[in-house]
């Protein structure tokens, strides 16, 4: 018998001080959503996928609703989940019509032989397995789309984990 | 970017990782947190590990299954989370943080950013902190 126990975190980037308070309450919303499953002796993969749902689901994380946009000003999802007894694990990348990627994660860990889908193809399988799409523009928020024009109208390098410029102009981040 | 490990009461550790991305990708540009042994690796016999920030370097250093060998050998999952920052950043330059969970429930966590959100719940202990670097 082990001791539960939950770690979790809200990324690591320049926050300014305006957004702190936004995210410890995400943060403590989100524990307590992990927490309850392994309190009741739920399973750590269930504690992960309840506690990163919370996130998707609260704008002021860069997950889920809320998200930064890609340059053509679309959320575009990426998201992992594995689970250490079986070695188990699922991925999904570049999905747009998923409104908890972590969740599409967890069917492709529980559902498929396979570990990582991307795109139209993740899509499917998660339609296949009963999950609904969500239209790309419920997930996009009126603060990115300010933080995307304020962006590539500086042309300015990608400020987002060091506070100061890391590259040259926009396009040389990727 | 966000992340979560735990362990069970039957012992079990799981990781998972989701994100948006960076500002401005290219369309199909994919980062570190979707990457198994990348952003997310989680193995009841070493560690479970979640990653963010700068995906390029942190993919390039596999650095999610770095730090969770790193405990294999018999690294503190704290010792591992600030081994594998440093690694990053003076391999690569890069910038990020990392959540490491124990198969004892023992923790770390590390970050080169100037912040990182976090928080941590057990019996008798529920702690949320936004650490400044």
């Amino acid at each position: 018998m082990r001791k539960p126990t939950l770690l979790i975190h809200g990324g690591a980037w320049a926050m300014p001080d305006a957004d702190i308070a936004a995210h410890e309450n995400g943060i403590s919303n989100a524990l307590d959503a992990g927490w309850a499953v392994l309190e009741r002796g739920g399973s750590a993969v269930d504690a992960v996928q309840a506690a990163i749902t919370v996130m998707e689901d609260d704008e002021a994380f860069d997950a889920g609703r809320g998200s930064y946009l890609t340059r053509d000003g679309r959320v575009q999802l990426d998201a992992l989940m594995m689970d250490g007894k079986s070695l188990n694990a699922g991925g999904v990348g570049c999905v747009e019509r998923i409104k908890n990627p972590i969740q599409l994660a967890r069917l492709v860990l529980d559902e498929s032989p396979h570990v990582y889908f991307v795109g139209t193809g993740a899509e499917r399988f998660a339609m296949q397995h009963g999950m609904r799409p969500c239209d790309n523009m419920d997930l996009v928020i009126p603060r990115e789309q300010k933080r995307l024009y304020d962006a590539q109208a500086a042309g300015l390098g990608d400020t987002t984990f060091t506070g100061a410029p890391m590259a040259g102009p926009l396009d040389s981040h990727d | 970017t966000v992340g979560a490990t735990a362990l069970d009461a039957d012992g079990n550790l799981a990781s998972g990782t989701s994100t948006g991305g960076t500002l401005d990708k290219l369309p199909g540009r994919v980062g570190d947190s979707s990457l198994i042994g990348c952003g997310c690796y989680a193995d009841n016999e070493s560690a479970a590990t979640s990653l963010t920030g700068w995906g390029e370097p942190i993919m390039k250093l596999v650095l999610g299954k770095w730090a969770v060998d790193r405990v294999a050998a018999g690294a503190t999952p704290q010792q591992a989370a600030e081994a594998a920052i440093a690694h990053l950043h003076k391999r690569l330059g890069g910038h990020g943080g990392i959540i490491v969970m124990g198969p004892d429930g023992s923790l770390g966590l590390a970050h080169n950013t100037p912040r990182m959100a976090w928080g941590i719940a057990s019996e008798g202990r529920r702690e949320i902190g936004i650490t400044r670097n």
